[in-house]
């Protein structure tokens, strides 16, 4: 798309900037990257770099900015991760590959079932602890998630569990009863550890447009979120819109999905997926 | 607030005039940016500004109304005749009437088949439904307590082949004393051949009346890829937007429209069993615009 040699021309330009659109980058931050090359025009029209050169050098750069946070050199034990997104993004999915992911590094694990919400997610869980081989721990009859959540850590302070991953509802940042929920569960992982949740994972659907910032924005400013994980990047979407997150929030993106198997999460690598970006 | 910026930038042709390219050109390029933050997709945008453009070349300005609310005018209008001028409404096909309900992973298919069960059956029809995702862990079980907790018919099967469940179905609606059959996918890339081959095997042996595609609210770009994707292999003859009860825009629904033709039928708005709505365009247009 890029090709070395190319000069800058506005038709060159209208090209790149639609490339940048239909990979979800959004306005502002391809109105960025746009202006950029125009900043860098002599350059490439004489030959010292390209195009394709400058863009991923931006786009790095705005990811290598992106604060590590939250997770402690310490390593707390259980290491305790909580898990949320709105609806339907992979959050479930996700943990039971990530589930899988520290039992084959030898950690115990024990997944705790606090969406007691939506119909058979416990159950959806259960079948995900069973392929990792990890604990399973679900609501008494009619508990709230919060009471689960704090289940779970007693339970793995019992059984000295290394690592405990909490499932939640999926939820619109747009709740606030739901947001305060959220909070909620967060406060009693922080009573029975102040330094938990080691890990506030928020989960981000590849497909969605520009409405993931704002989720990010407003997850990060009410749990203040560690980590970010980027499911269904196995589509045709991009996932562009994560540039601008982590250019604005400085939240880094730690996980991808690339499938519905237990064995489709990798880490997020930023070479590979500025590179998807203009494929 | 689109309508304050292009005001602004009004400023200087109020009164007596003409629109003409020069003067609407900022203004276009402001709607443009507007349209890409509401994730409309981006040729999609570029198409829909030349037929604003069209619309609003040689059109006179008068006291009554600003240059600003006139182009507002004309782009709140073009957005309703591509979102569907009059609202269509699902055609009842006869009875027994098959649906099937198909779109990408986590869009919200299952909820909303319990939600279509309910509307027929609150409008006196007998629904019944049945999953054939044979993929996504308790899919069936969801569809189930969803079907339970809603007094809504569940045809149980323990076949594992997604053909002969559909085909059981079928023969399951006159021992039922259904009227209506729907039937729920699993979610699925349309660019994984394999499933989209299923699809196509399981739409064969169903012949439904409506194949819906099922889309998530919030989706991006990507919205073009996935529609063009299914309509290649299985065609659908309508819409439902999902998960609107957020703070998206909802550009996805021009996008779709745009691409495909055909109508969004209802929107979700919500993870309870009545929210469903009829799809508005009108309500819908000023919602893209902000
Ligand atoms: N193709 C693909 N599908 C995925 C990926 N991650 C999850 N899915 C699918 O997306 C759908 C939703 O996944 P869930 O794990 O139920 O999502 P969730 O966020 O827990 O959903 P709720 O709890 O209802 O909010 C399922 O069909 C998953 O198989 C991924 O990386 N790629
Ligand atoms: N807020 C909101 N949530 C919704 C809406 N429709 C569905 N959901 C939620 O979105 C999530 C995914 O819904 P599902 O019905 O499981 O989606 P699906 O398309 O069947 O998922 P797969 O079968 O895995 O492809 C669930 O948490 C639903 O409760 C809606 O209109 N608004
Ligand atoms: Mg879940
Ligand atoms: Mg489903």
């Amino acid at each position: 798309l890029l090709p070395f040699g190319a000069t800058i021309t506005d038709d060159m330009l209208d090209e790149v900037e639609e490339a940048l659109y239909e990979a979800d980058l959004g306005v502002h931050a391809s109105e960025f990257l746009v202006e950029k090359l125009r900043d860098r025009a002599g350059e490439i029209n004489s030959g010292k770099t390209d195009p394709y050169t400058v863009m991923k050098e931006s786009i790095l750069s705005i990811i290598d900015h992106a604060k590590e946070k939250g997770t402690p050199t310490e390593k707390s034990r259980p290491y305790i991760i909580l898990v949320v997104g709105v609806n339907g993004v992979g959050k479930t999915t996700t943990i039971g590959k990530l589930a899988l992911r520290y039992k084959n590094e030898g950690s115990s694990v024990l997944l705790a079932a606090c969406d007691t919400f939506r119909a058979a997610a416990v159950d959806q869980l259960e079948i995900w602890a069973k392929r990792a081989n990890a604990e399973f721990i679900k609501a008494q009859e009619g508990a709230d998630p919060a009471s689960v959540a704090y289940d779970a850590i007693m339970r793995a302070k019992a059984r000295s569990t290394d690592v405990v991953i909490i499932d939640t509802a999926g939820r619109l940042h747009t709740s606030r009863n739901l947001m305060e929920e959220l909070k909620k569960i967060r406060r009693v992982l922080g009573k029975s550890d102040e330094s938990a949740p080691h890990e506030t994972l928020l989960v981000l659907d590849a497909t969605t447009g520009q409405n993931a910032l704002t989720q990010a924005d407003v997850f990060n400013r009410d749990l203040n979120i560690s980590g970010i994980v980027l499911t269904k990047l196995d589509g045709t979407a991009k996932g562009g819109i994560v540039i601008s997150i982590i250019d604005k929030l400085k939240i880094p993106i730690k996980l991808i999905g690339i499938g519905e198997g237990v064995d489709d999460l990798r880490d997020f690598d930023p070479e590979s997926f500025t590179e998807a970006l203009f494929a | 607030e689109l309508t304050d910026k292009l005001e602004a930038v009004f400023k200087s042709i109020r009164g007596h005039g003409k629109l003409t390219e020069q003067n609407i050109k900022h203004a276009l390029r402001d709607i443009r940016r507007a349209l890409l933050e509401a994730d409309v997709n981006f040729k999609v945008a570029k198409h829909f500004i030349e037929s604003v453009q069209d619309k609003a070349l040689g059109t006179e300005v008068f006291e009554s109304i600003t240059p600003g609310q006139l182009i507002v005018k004309i782009v709140h209008d073009e957005l309703i005749k591509l979102l569907g001028e009059k609202d269509v409404r699902l055609q009842i096909k006869g009875s027994p009437e098959i649906f099937m309900v198909c779109g990408l992973q986590g869009s919200g298919k299952t909820t909303t088949i319990a939600k279509l069960a309910h509307y027929f059956r609150k409008n006196g029809r007998n629904p019944m439904v049945s999953s054939v995702d044979v993929y996504r862990p308790a899919a069936i079980d969801q569809l189930r307590v969803l079907a339970r907790n809603n007094k809504i018919t569940f045809f149980e099967c323990d076949s594992d082949d997604p053909v002969s469940i559909a085909a059981k179905a079928i023969e399951a609606i006159n021992t039922n004393d259904a009227d209506v059959l729907l039937i729920d996918t699993a979610g699925r890339l349309h660019i994984d051949n394999a499933m989209m081959e299923e699809l196509s095997k399981v739409r064969n042996i169903l012949n439904p009346h409506h194949v819906l595609f099922v889309a998530d609210g919030m989706t991006g770009q990507d919205a073009v890829n996935a529609v063009e994707g299914f309509i290649d292999f299985i065609d659908f003859d309508g819409v439902i937007l999902t998960k609107l009860d957020s703070d998206t825009r909802g550009g996805a629904a021009l996008s779709i429209r745009h691409v495909t033709g055909k109508p969004i039928l209802f929107v979700g708005t919500g993870e309870r069993i009545e929210a469903l709505d009829v799809f508005y365009p009108d309500r819908y247009a000023s919602r893209i615009l902000g």
